[in-house]
């Protein structure tokens, strides 16, 4: 009766409110974490004492160079056709402005397929603004990463994204973007849906837009470190089925859903069973990624550092898509593998967690590990406004809640203590 | 997405493992 031992502690019992309560008291000591900072340095040491105080011994730390972009000050205003100010977030690692700034006309384009069938004329010296509806996150998201990069080659002197989300109350959400090679570096950002949009309308009406842009920023390399929390198996303690969430967050809000929830749920997980006594046969890693908001830095550093030994992992999971009401898991792997982790999920229709999503890519940090062949999941809940938050001020522990909290923390906790401890291995392809 | 047939899993898991993960609830 694990299923039922481990549900009663953190929904009904001692460890209720526990999650939440960490995390707020996590959030509300920290703030943001961006990678780099000393502020993440310091919210590492906290995780790593925080395991200690519950008697978890296994704990190591592994270094990592990460990016440390720093944002300046950052402002927009339309000059015409007339003076307003635009809400913007830069995106990491974007390069400054010159001091005073870059003034220039506005063209827009809702894909880039539009942008490669205007001419180089039409572009050069202009500002580019992408103003695409979001669909899914993954086909969206291409507009922020991508844009500078496209712009620059038409010969765009700065590039604007309409901000990667459904819904607005004209909150910016920043993220991350890449440059390509041979490209000219200009500067990105995002804006606001409603500042995108009434752009739109006033060149739709061959109203000319002007806007003058002014961004500041530093970029260097600081090192950080992924923190491992093992509790070793009973029979098999080199088989690792690891649970992860990232530490790092942006710079804007305070990273209490990306991804304290995720963190802290994957913190629980060794917590409770070392509090209940329950040791699985396999061991459970709980591993604290860094650095996943410049582009999975962590995860990759993980990788290559452990590459000789991925067959040791017999399944990898992560939250970093919400806490909210656990619905069940976003499984990627073999046939049998799927039909294993459905028949565990069976045992959670109680809390309406037993929903299996058949995904190529769940989670991101894993998404790394996971195309090596290693099967894996993420925790799939009740997130349907989790980009309303993604990267903004409002991501705050106001969007947490502690009953959906304990629900994903008891589910994370029971799901990875029973593939640890069954029979088989999680079959791979 | 697509969900494994119950069938398919009966017949790829058996009836012992199958067992085995009931046993946990």
């Amino acid at each position: 009766e694990v299923r039922d031992e481990i549900l009663n502690y953190v929904i009904n019992g001692e460890f209720k409110g526990k999650t939440f309560d960490e995390l707020a008291k996590f959030v509300d000591t920290f703030g943001a974490r961006p990678s780099g900072s000393e502020v993440l340095e310091k919210s590492i040491d906290y995780m790593i004492q925080l395991a200690r105080d519950e008697d978890l011994k296994d704990i190591t730390t592994e270094e990592v160079e990460v990016p440390h972009w720093v944002r300046g000050e950052e402002n927009i205003t339309m000059l015409e056709p007339r003076v307003k100010n635009i809400a913007l977030l830069g995106l990491g690692p974007s390069v400054s402005t010159p001091p005073e700034g870059i003034t220039a006309e506005v063209i827009v384009f809702n894909d880039f397929d539009e942008l490669e069938n205007a001419t180089n004329d039409e572009v050069t010296g202009k500002i580019v603004l992408f103003d695409p509806e979001f669909t899914t996150y993954g086909e969206t998201v291409v507009y922020r990463s991508q844009s500078a990069t496209k712009a620059a080659a038409k010969g765009a002197v700065a590039s604007l994204v309409r901000s990667i989300t459904q819904f607005s109350i004209n909150s910016p959400h920043t993220g991350s973007q890449v440059y390509g090679d041979d490209v000219n570096k200009i500067p990105t950002a995002a804006i606001t849906l409603e500042d995108a949009d009434l752009i739109r309308r006033l060149v739709d009406r061959d109203v000319k837009v002007k806007l003058n842009i002014r961004m500041q920023s530093t970029l260097d390399t600081k090192t950080s470190r992924n923190t491992l929390v093992d509790l070793k198996g009973t029979v098999l303690p080199e088989k690792l089925v690891i649970v992860s969430g990232h530490i790092d967050s942006w710079d804007v809000g305070q990273g209490a859903m990306d991804d304290g929830g995720g963190l802290f749920v994957s913190w629980a997980a060794p917590v409770i069973l070392k509090r209940l006594n329950l040791r699985p046969k396999r061991t459970i890693r709980s591993i604290f990624w860094t650095a996943e908001e410049p582009g999975l830095v962590g995860a990759y550093a993980y990788e290559k550092k452990h590459r000789n030994e991925s067959d040791n992992i017999n399944f990898i999971m992560e939250s970093d898509e919400g806490t909210f009401a656990p619905l069940g898991l976003a499984v990627s792997g073999s046939q049998k593998a799927r039909c294993i982790i459905g028949e565990i999920l069976k045992l959670f229709e109680s809390i309406g967690a037993s929903e299996l999503v058949e995904d190529d890519s769940p989670g991101s940090d894993i998404a790394v590990i996971i195309k090596t062949g290693v099967p894996g999941a993420g925790l799939h809940n009740a997130n349907e406004k989790y980009f309303w938050f993604h990267h903004t001020e409002g991501d705050t522990m106001n969007v947490e809640d502690p009953d959906e909290l304990d629900l994903c923390a008891a589910f994370w906790t029971a799901v990875a203590y029973i593939i640890a401890d069954i029979s088989d291995d999680i079959p791979r392809e | 997405r697509v969900l494994s047939k119950e069938s398919v899993c009966q017949s790829l898991l058996g009836e012992e493992l199958i067992h085995e993960i009931a046993s946990y609830g």
